[in-house]
């Protein structure tokens, strides 16, 4: 038996806009201490890591560990039927064939229950140690998801370059160049708004935008957004979800030619 | 794609 009730039902509906795109079909793996997924793009370039903590939703039920296999299109069409201010149940029983979403609006007057089947999927679980990143830049989401936005209206890739100087993205196309620096900067009023650069040795990698477009689209889930480079390594690009836990995509870079 | 090194070549298969 399954039952996960989310109060902030938004945050699922996000977490779906933010993956739905990249990645078609998914299990979601659901154990006593959190709901979590792990899948790859279908041309297993970039790869994205959810986990939801069992401490941020209202009520935690999971009897067993159970991997369920959805299509996240379709999970997509149910959760936009959820109202924003909604709070989600997920509910499954044991060896079940489908999923239930409830969603209740937050003055309990109306009710409603969409339930999906369920689907299986041959997946590989990949196994991603922690590392020791030569660069770690945080900085707000907006700025980030607006810099690859504009940079891909000029080329197809961007290089990102950490100095002490700050941290450089940079594009080259057919019409011209574009560089835009971000200086560290922690003298803002709130502490989202801040530039801030960790950098234990200069780092520069070139990123396919495409891509970096897919994992702007988790912006509304966080102000905040920390990139980690180490040459020889996928950059993290993580957006921390606030009190349960985050998505992360990883994403090899490019090969200079 | 042109010189995008797969995810698989950086992690194992668990």
């Amino acid at each position: 038996m399954l039952e996960l009730r989310l109060v902030q039902g938004s945050l699922l509906k996000k977490v779906l806009e933010a993956i739905k795109d990249l990645v078609n079909d998914a299990n979601f793996d659901c154990s006593a201490t959190g709901f979590s997924l792990q899948a790859m793009d279908s041309s297993h370039v970039a790869l994205v890591a959810l986990l939801l903590r069992n401490e941020g939703f209202e009520h935690y039920r999971c009897d067993r560990n159970i991997s369920m296999g959805m299509n996240l299109g379709n999970m997509n069409k149910m959760l936009k039927c959820a109202g924003n201010d909604d709070i989600i149940t997920l509910k499954a029983d044991d060896g079940s064939d489908t999923v239930t979403f409830m969603f209740e609006s937050p003055n309990q007057d109306k009710i409603a229950d969409f339930e999906m089947k369920l689907m299986d999927i041959d997946s590989e679980h990949l196994g991603i140690p922690e590392a020791e990143y030569h660069a770690i830049v945080r900085m707000p989401s907006a700025e980030f998801a607006r810099i690859c936005k504009d940079l891909s209206s000029i080329g197809d890739t961007v290089v990102i370059s950490v100095t002490k100087e700050g941290v450089k993205f940079s594009t080259k196309g057919d019409i011209g160049t574009a560089n835009i620096v971000c200086r560290q900067n922690t003298t803002v009023d709130k502490p989202e708004e801040a530039t801030v650069i960790e950098m234990k040795e200069p780092v520069s990698l070139t990123f396919a935008l495409r891509y970096m477009n897919s994992f702007a689209k988790a912006t509304p889930l966080s102000h905040t957004v920390t990139i980690s480079l180490s040459s020889e390594l996928p950059v993290v690009v993580e957006y921390k979800i606030e009190d349960m836990g985050y998505v992360r995509f990883y994403l090899a870079p490019k090969i200079e030619e | 794609i042109e010189n995008q090194p797969l995810i698989h070549s950086f992690y194992m298969v668990n």
